[in-house]
């Protein structure tokens, strides 16, 4: 199954 | 105080027009640098970011950095009564709740004065990481928005692959499957039809074209777009605008469990 990244789960809250 | 002058209205309704899909609402930051933009989609798969430098201005004064919040599609209406060679300043108090949008014909007879209502907005900022890239991919940005369109037309994900000279842009869908492969130039006259791959090791990643096909709203802004990518990061499509800045897109891959 191809799950959907999303882009909190990359770059952290600055 | 703020206020900035451009010599053509284009660049920013181009900018506008790259944006407002994406994003409905958004900050512009402005400091001594210039006017900066960061946002992501309201799904968080996506996130734009758009600076324009300072030097890149006719005139730009800023005396505290301040943050203007802005309904994106608002903002797009106001430019498109713009005509593309108008000269436009952008103009707000410090502590003012709207934004001056003036618009000159290049012959100075007629001036039309816009004010935006601005908003009250707390959005979320991320840290973009300063990062290598496994593979920078650099091509036509006309080449790379037909790419996206046509492989649309087959399923909802491309797999990009990337190997030395070359790129292969693949779909599957239920009505079949496709596969464009682009070459690296061997020999270009005009650098805006280059094909440029740089490897430093191959990779594999899949994404949304939905995503993808928001983010070629930026085509006229550029012949050019910078596609960098690493295994298990967001790619990175980048569109320059000569003289002043970029507009930036990161798309979360879709990752296989």
């Amino acid at each position: 199954k191809i799950n959907q990244g999303r882009m909190d789960d990359f770059f952290k809250i600055s | 105080m703020f206020e900035c002058r451009l010599p053509k209205a284009e660049v920013l309704k181009k900018t506008m027009d790259a944006l407002k899909d994406l994003i409905k609402e958004a900050v512009w930051d402005v400091s001594a640098q210039g006017l900066s933009l960061q946002s992501m989609d309201s799904s968080h798969v996506s996130l734009v970011q758009v600076t324009l430098r300072t030097e890149g201005f006719d005139t730009f004064r800023c005396d505290k950095n301040i943050a203007l919040g802005v309904n994106m599609d608002t903002m797009q209406k106001l430019m498109k009564c713009a005509s593309n060679d108008d000269n436009i300043t952008l103009k707000s108090e410090d502590n003012g709740d709207l934004l001056s949008l003036i618009f000159e014909s290049p012959n100075g007879e007629k001036t039309s004065e816009y004010e935006m209502k601005l908003m009250d907005l707390d959005i979320e900022q991320l840290g973009i990481p300063d990062q290598e890239y496994s593979c920078t991919i650099k091509m036509p940005s006309g080449e790379f928005q037909r790419i996206c369109r046509d492989l649309s037309n087959i399923g909802e994900s491309v797999n990009i692959t990337v190997v030395k000279g070359g790129v292969d842009f693949s779909a599957k869908g239920d009505i079949g499957n496709a596969k464009i492969h682009v070459t690296e130039s061997s020999n270009v006259d005009n650098e805006k039809d280059a094909v440029t791959v740089e490897v430093n090791e191959p990779v594999n990643l899949t994404f949304a074209l939905r995503y993808l096909n928001f983010f070629t709203k930026a085509t006229p802004l550029s012949g050019q777009v910078s596609l960098s990518i690493s295994p298990d990061v967001p790619l990175v499509v980048a569109y320059e605008i000569e003289d002043l800045g970029h507009v930036k897109y990161f798309l979360a891959p879709k990752i296989e469990n």
